[in-house]
C-alpha cells in the first residue's frame, strides 16, 4: 500500500465521520442527497461481493464492512430516523437517479474485462460510483446556504478520487501495475465531476465567505 | 492471476 492509497482511503472515510457527525450531532440531513447515498449503498453492495470469495488482507475487509455498514446506516437515518428524515431536502433532490442505475449496467454489460458475474458487478460499481455525486451536486447548486459540514463532506469525497488517481500513478510506475482503463477511465471521469466544486469550494475558503454555487 | 491489482482497492 502506497501513501497516496492511504491517504485517499482516510480521505473516504474522513467524509463518512464528517457526514455522520451533521446527522449524529447536529440530526440533520439538509442538502444531503438521498439519491446519491443510495447509489453509494448500490455501489459497496456490487462491488465487495469479493469479501465472500476472497481474501486481501484484515485492513481490506475491515474498510470493506466499514464502508458497508455507514452507508446502509445514513440511508436508514435520512429515510426513517424520525427527527432526521424531517430535515431532508426531499423537493430539490430531483436528479433522476435511476437513470445513471440504468446507464451503469448497460456500460457494464457491453464493457468489462471478463463476462461473470463477479467481474461485471465490479464494473458496474465502477461506473456507477463515477457518476453517484451528479444528484448530490444538483442538489448542492439547488440548495441556498451549503452549511460547513456538507461542503467539507463533498470536497473529501472528491479529495479521495484525486487521491486515488495519484495512487494509480504510482502503482503504476513503481509496482509495475499494468494499465487498467476501466477504474481508471471511470476514476478520471468521477473526480473531473468535481472540478467545478473544487473551484468554488477553495475560492470560498481562500476569501473566507461561505460557500455557494453558481445556478 | 494479475486480477487483484485493482481488486484489492476499495
Amino acid at each position: 500500500m502506497n501513501l497516496f492509497r492511504l491517504l485517499g482511503d482516510m480521505t473516504h472515510l474522513l467524509s463518512i465521520v464528517v457526514l455522520l457527525l451533521k446527522i449524529r450531532t447536529v440530526k440533520s440531513c439538509a442538502g444531503i442527497s438521498l439519491k446519491t447515498q443510495e447509489l453509494y449503498v448500490i455501489v459497496f453492495l456490487t462491488r465487495y461481493l469479493d469479501l465472500f470469495t476472497k481474501y486481501y488482507s484484515v485492513y481490506n475487509t475491515a474498510m470493506k464492512l466499514v464502508f458497508l455498514g455507514t452507508s446502509i446506516g445514513i440511508v436508514w437515518y435520512m429515510r426513517y430516523h424520525k427527527v432526521v428524515k424531517q430535515t431532508y431536502s426531499k423537493d430539490e433532490d430531483t436528479f433522476k437517479h435511476y437513470f445513471l442505475i440504468l446507464l451503469s449496467i448497460i456500460l457494464a454489460l457491453l464493457i468489462h474485462r471478463a463476462f461473470d458475474v463477479i467481474e461485471v458487478l465490479w464494473t458496474f460499481s465502477l461506473y456507477l460510483e463515477a457518476v453517484a455525486i451528479l444528484p448530490q451536486l444538483v442538489l448542492l447548486q439547488k440548495s441556498r446556504n451549503i452549511d460547513t459540514l456538507t461542503g467539507d463532506y463533498v470536497f473529501l469525497l472528491g479529495a479521495y478520487r484525486a487521491l486515488y488517481i495519484l495512487n494509480w500513478v504510482y502503482r503504476f510506475l513503481m509496482e509495475n501495475h499494468k494499465f487498467r482503463w476501466i477504474p481508471w477511465i471511470s476514476g478520471l471521469v468521477q473526480t473531473a465531476l468535481y472540478a467545478d466544486f473544487f473551484y468554488y469550494y477553495i475560492k470560498s475558503w481562500k476569501n473566507r465567505e461561505k460557500l455557494k454555487l453558481p445556478a | 492471476k494479475e486480477q487483484p491489482q485493482s481488486h484489492d482497492e476499495l
